[in-house]
Formats: structure tokens, C-alpha cells, sequence
């Protein structure tokens, strides 16, 4: 193995880091679980830890780009050069970049991971029977709204397991639209658009408006890229159009004809000829993981090995069962010391390259209109993304419910209710129920809270999301717990938040933006500073000076639809921003619209 | 795969970043770009012995057979997708 000149090495072992953008060629979930687990390589073998935050400056942080990104160590197109990485050190240093021309994959082929339907968002299964007919793509047919959907088995006429395929038409990523589809026709800059574009980008990433005048609203997303999408070429991301004319001749797959490297390649419009519009076919692609690995030993201190199995050899190769190698172990542990791990005698069998079971997000229910033969959306749990750029670390095991019965409806009020990636939460007696206004499939559950929250208590009094880094804070009593996913901090007293002894139990809390949070209890609320975990100065406030005219016993306070909600036995009082009640209803019938 | 017996006429592709290099053009970038060769070695008259050298330099980083010439091994290897990161030097 080899340092780098003079050992550069991090000072402190608990590291972080941060995804800046994500290539379109696989889902975000993927992707952060490779990245997790090329960075658990490290940590099995040493003192380091690696924790993913998602704004500010990280030790190590990560993004994909393609050519001049901005380093000026220009990447070049398809293959050669898939990433590299920086030794460890302040700004740019440790940093990882990773060449988006490249098709990102598991290093076997194309990932397609499907959202929604009723697989749990499990992958495509290629070929899959439908109607008797033999698919190996995302198909539209039985159905007449145009969503590309895969079956995840076999067959789908005999098990009925489905998904719906990466599509503009479904989501979209980054931007400022929360992942909202696009929407066409959309206007940009005075010109109609009825595709996603690159147009006024350089860094080659389709984009679409989200409503129908970008140069009104400004909205929009990334583009996903289909299965069918092609790989670098002129046209990065769009689909090959079969057939296609090349030299005279007529194509419906794709072809090595014109190339030397024996690359496939197709055409993204019916003429090569007359339009040059290209790209490769995808192939096994390269594997995020074992690359991200690699990079990520750069970032920690190492160069490149002569030894040819060592992880840390320059020349990509792809593993099945991927084991670190003694040579990159004497490395790392020249470094940075072997940390509590075992004495790995033999190297310690490391994740294989199969995903781990991948962290499932919350469940959501899937496209409302759902036209026959495709069957209706029962219980559908699959996957989201929160768009923004912050990626909640989803709970790892996806909630089941555990007990349909328990109807949320009969419920005559709920110990909390609070807004968590992007859905309403209703805690009661160790159960919960969620609601998406956002697809309106009503309402899920009930779901255990021990389940998706190990730890915590039947009963809580409270809890709220923090924005930016997707914690949830739970309170119960005197006591309040932090989770990320499943990791859990507490319980700790709130005291340690600065709130004195005088204060109850907390009934509610409002999330003000900038990291700050208010906390109710009784008459009287706190404002939290949620990064430092400490109530500001000058606080408790009245709640009566400012939050007039709701009640002051409430038994839950919650931020919702940007409006502020104060619950006390079955009614609400909605407050607006500017702190004036504009409605008070029933729970039951307004906020879970039951029937 | 190309029609059996029908010329291949090859195409320079709108967007490819580079055309096709020759076997020298693309040891000399390849050597130059990790860290074997340098600037000034690449441009003095000197440069099949430098070329040799550094050759025979980057085949023993690399474990392969140390021949200091352009072999086919060596060539592959410099076809092969890799790391970014320069293997000598800074």
C-alpha cells in the first residue's frame, strides 16, 4: 500500500459527509446505500465513523459531474476515468467526484427500482410476462395514463407484483419542486417544451418545468433516466428510438456499426443521419459501490496499491463478493489504528455486492387514477424521495401494519400529530397512522411505534421533523429521544435542552425554519435551536402574546400545510403565518377526512 | 455485429470527447496524465528513451510483465477504466 506524501491523514475519527447531487441512472436510495456501505469498508477496520448530513460543509463531500466539473481535473466522457478523490484535508480536500458520463450500476447491468405499485419498491424483474407477451423494459401497456411500469416477478399474469419505472411523469429530482413530475407542455424562455431538456444548462442534465410557465413559477426538477436511456454520446439520458436510419440502413437495436471499440450505441431520434443524435446502449455499467469505496480510501489517506486484488489498485474490475484485502487493511490501519473492531485474522467477510435490503422510505400511496387492468393500489408501500436535498434516513425496515383494524376514525383524540417526510402522523398508544395530501390514498395504518422507532415508549407526547437534517425529536414526559432512521439518541432529560423544571410534559412543536423549533407546554412555549440543542434566551414566552385566540391547554400543536394547528378533544384552531385563526373544525372530519 | 464481408465505415461521433488516438498518442497522454512522465520529459528529443522508462515505470506499478515497450498488455491496460488519481507524484 502507499500515504500519500507526508501521511495526510484526518485528525478526528468521526467524519462526515455530504451527496451534493445524484447521477440519474440510479435511484437516490441506492445510491446512498452504496455509499454507505463503501464507507462501512473503512469503518469496519478502523476507529473512523461516517455520518451523512445533509447541508453545510462536510468532510468528505461528494458529487457526480461529468467532463470540466469545476476542479479543473476534467473527466472524459464514457469509461476511462470513472471518479477521483482527494487526500484528506480542509475545502476540496477529501473530497470524491465521480463522472456522470459513466452508467452508474451495481456492476451488473442496469438497476431499476420501481416506486409505488404493490412491491415495496423492489426492482424490475427483467423479462417479466404480461398478457402472455415476454417484456425486458418498462412498458406502458394496461395502462392510459403513460407510466412506464415493470412487473418485480417473473410473471406478473401469475403473482400480480408490480411497480412503476423511473419517469419524469412520476418524479423528479433536486430542484425546488419536492420532487413533483414534470409537466408538459411547459414554457422556457418563450419556447414549448413536451420533453425534459438540457437547454440552458451546461452541465448536460435534463431538467422540466414542473408547472406548465417556467419562466413564471421558476419550478423544476432533474429528469430520471428511464431504462431506455442512453449513456453520454450528444444526448445523455434520452431514450434510443427503434428504428433508426445510420448510414442508409435501418436499425431497431443496438449496433456497433460506425465504431472501432465495438461500443454499442442507437439513435435518440428515427435518423442518425440527419439529426447526429446518439449514445450507448446501456451495458453492465460500473459499480457505484466498489468505486465509491476505492475513491473513499483516497479521501482517507491512501494511494493507489500495486497489489492487483487490493481494493486501492487504480484499474476498476468488477467483484461479486467484494473482501477488503490485507494490503488495504496494513494501509488503513497504518493510518488510523484498527479501531474496536476484531483482529480480522482472516479478512472479514465484507457486505457482498448485492444491496443490503434497501432502506425503504415511508410508505406511500401510489397515483391516484388507476385505470384497469392494473390492479388498484391496496396497501401500496412504496418508495419516495424527499426532493430536497436533504435525504431522510429512512427507517431501515419498511412499517407493515400491524393492525389494519385499529381504525384510526375511532380514535376520539391522539397523544401527538406531527408532519414527518411530508405525511401527517397520528401517534396513539404505541400505534400510528399516516396521511399523504399529497397522493390521496387516506389514510395508512395502524403501524407500530416500536417498530419504526425502537425505543420509545407506548405513549409520547410529542414529536416534530427537524427540516434539515430529518432528525425526529420524540418527547414523552420529561424525557425526549433524537432519531436518525433507527439510530437513537436518548432518552435525555430536557433539561439538557435548557427547559427548566417547572415545565410539563410538552404537548407540541412548530417548526419556525433556520433550525429553530418552538415547544409547547402548558401556557408557555421555548424556542429550540435545533442544532445546538439548546432553548434560545428569553424564553418561555406566553403563548397567549402571540398565538391569540386558540386554546392554551391544547393537547397538540403541530405545523402543517404551513399553517399552525392547535388541537384540544375532537377540534382544531388553524392558525395562519400571520398568527390569525382562519378555521376551526374537526379533526376527524377536516384533517383525516374520514367519512 | 458488423455485416460479415460489408466495409465498416467509421464514424467520428458528434460529442465523443476525443477522436481516435494512435497507440502512441495514447500511452504518451496516459503516462503524462498519472504521473510518469512529465511535462518537460514529454517535449525534450529524447523522448523513446523517456517513453521506455517511464513505460517500464508504469508496468511495475501496475504488476504487469516489465518490458518497457507498447505492448498489447500494456496497451489494454491503458484502455481499462480506472481511477482518476495521478500514481506518481502529487
Amino acid at each position: 500500500f502507499l500515504t500519500f506524501e507526508g501521511d495526510l491523514k484526518w485528525e478526528h475519527t468521526d467524519l462526515t459527509y455530504r451527496v451534493i447531487n445524484y447521477s440519474p441512472d440510479l435511484d437516490r436510495a441506492v445510491i446512498n446505500d452504496a455509499f454507505k456501505r463503501a464507507f462501512k469498508v473503512w469503518s469496519d477496520v478502523t476507529p473512523l465513523t461516517f455520518t451523512q448530513i445533509y447541508s453545510g460543509e462536510a468532510d468528505i463531500m461528494i458529487m457526480f459531474g461529468s467532463g470540466e466539473h469545476g476542479d479543473g481535473y476534467p473527466f472524459d466522457g464514457k469509461d476511462g476515468l470513472l471518479a477521483h478523490a482527494f487526500p484528506p484535508g480542509r475545502g476540496i480536500q477529501g473530497d470524491a467526484h465521480f463522472d456522470d458520463d459513466e452508467f452508474w450500476t451495481l456492476g451488473t447491468g442496469l438497476v431499476v427500482k420501481t416506486r409505488y405499485g404493490n412491491a415495496n419498491g423492489a426492482d424490475c424483474h427483467f423479462p417479466f410476462i404480461f398478457e402472455g407477451r415476454s417484456y425486458s423494459r418498462c412498458i406502458t401497456e394496461g395502462r392510459t395514463d403513460g407510466l412506464p411500469w415493470c412487473a418485480t416477478t417473473a410473471s406478473y399474469d401469475r403473482d400480480k407484483k408490480y411497480g412503476f419505472c423511473p419517469s419524469e411523469l412520476l418524479y423528479t429530482n433536486g430542484g425546488n419542486s419536492d420532487g413533483s413530475p414534470c409537466v408538459f407542455p411547459f414554457v422556457f424562455e418563450g419556447t414549448s417544451y413536451d420533453a425534459c431538456t438540457t437547454d440552458g444548462r451546461s452541465d448536460g442534465y435534463r431538467w422540466c418545468a414542473t408547472t406548465a410557465s417556467f419562466d413564471q413559477d421558476k419550478k423544476y426538477g432533474f429528469c430520471p433516466n428511464r431504462d431506455t436511456a442512453v449513456i453520454g454520446g450528444n444526448s445523455q439520458g434520452d431514450p434510443c428510438v427503434f428504428p433508426f436510419t445510420f448510414l442508409g440502413e435501418s436499425y431497431s437495436t443496438c449496433t456497433s456499426q460506425g465504431r472501432q471499440d465495438g461500443k454499442l450505441w442507437c439513435a435518440t431520434t428515427s435518423n442518425y443521419d440527419t439529426d447526429k443524435k446518439w449514445g450507448f446502449c446501456p451495458d453492465r455499467g460500473y459499480s457505484i459501490f466498489l468505486v465509491a469505496a476505492h475513491e473513499f480510501g483516497h479521501s482517507l489517506g491512501l494511494d493507489h496499491s500495486t497489489v492487483r486484488e487490493a481494493l486501492m489498485y487504480p484499474m476498476y474490475s468488477y467483484v461479486q463478493d467484494f473482501q477488503l484485502h490485507p494490503d488495504d487493511v496494513r494501509g488503513i490501519q497504518y493510518l488510523y489504528g484498527r479501531g474496536s473492531g476484531p483482529a480480522p485474522t482472516a479478512p472479514v467477510p465484507a457486505p457482498t455486492e448485492e444491496p443490503q435490503p434497501l432502506p425503504t422510505e415511508e410508505p406511500q400511496p401510489a397515483p391516484t387514477e388507476e385505470p384497469q387492468p392494473m390492479p388498484t393500489e391496496a396497501g401500496s408501500a412504496s418508495t419516495t424521495e424527499e426532493e430536497e436535498e436533504e435525504e431522510t434516513p429512512e427507517p431501515t425496515s419498511e412499517p407493515v401494519p400491524v393492525d389494519p383494524s385499529r381504525d384510526a376514525c375511532a380514535e376520539k383524540n391522539f397523544d401527538a400529530i406531527t408532519e414527518i417526510n411530508g405525511e401527517l402522523h397520528f401517534f396513539k398508544d404505541g400505534k400510528y397512522w399516516t396521511l399523504s395530501s399529497f397522493w390521496k390514498s387516506g389514510i395508512q395504518g395502524a403501524f407500530s411505534v416500536a417498530d419504526t422507532w425502537p425505543g420509545l415508549p407506548p405513549v409520547i407526547d410529542a414529536a416534530f421533523q427537524d427540516v434539515l437534517t430529518k432528525r425526529v425529536f420524540f418527547f414523552a414526559g420529561r424525557q425526549f429521544w433524537v432519531f436518525s432512521g433507527k439510530s437513537v439518541l436518548g432518552p435525555r432529560g430536557i433539561e439538557k435542552l435548557g427547559i427548566g423544571k417547572d415545565a410539563g410534559r410538552i404537548t407540541g412543536a412548530l417548526q419556525r425554519g433556520r433550525g429553530k423549533v418552538l415547544l409547547f407546554s402548558g401556557e408557555s412555549y421555548w424556542r429550540l435551536d435545533v442544532k445546538v440543542q439548546r432553548v434560545d434566551k428569553g424564553y418561555p414566552r406566553a403563548t397567549d402574546d402571540v398565538f391569540t385566540g386558540v386554546p392554551l391547554d391544547a393537547r397538540n400543536v403541530f405545523l402543517y400545510q404551513d399553517k399552525y394547528h392547535f388541537c384540544r378533544g375532537s377540534f382544531y384552531w388553524r392558525m395562519t403565518p400571520r398568527y390569525q385563526v382562519d378555521r376551526v373544525g374537526y379533526v376527524k372530519y377536516d384533517i383525516l377526512q374520514c367519512p | 455485429a458488423p455485416l460479415p464481408g460489408k466495409p465498416q465505415a467509421l464514424v467520428t461521433f458528434p460529442g465523443e470527447l476525443g477522436s481516435a488516438l494512435t497507440d502512441r498518442e495514447l500511452a504518451e497522454r496516459y503516462l503524462l496524465r498519472f504521473g510518469y512522465t512529465t511535462e518537460a520529459e514529454a517535449r525534450t528529443g529524447a523522448r523513446h528513451v523517456s517513453l521506455g522508462k517511464a513505460l517500464r515505470r508504469m508496468q511495475r506499478q501496475l504488476g504487469l510483465e516489465e518490458t518497457g515497450q507498447l505492448d498489447a498488455g500494456t496497451l489494454e491496460a491503458m484502455r481499462a477504466p480506472r481511477c482518476g488519481v495521478p500514481d506518481v507524484g502529487t
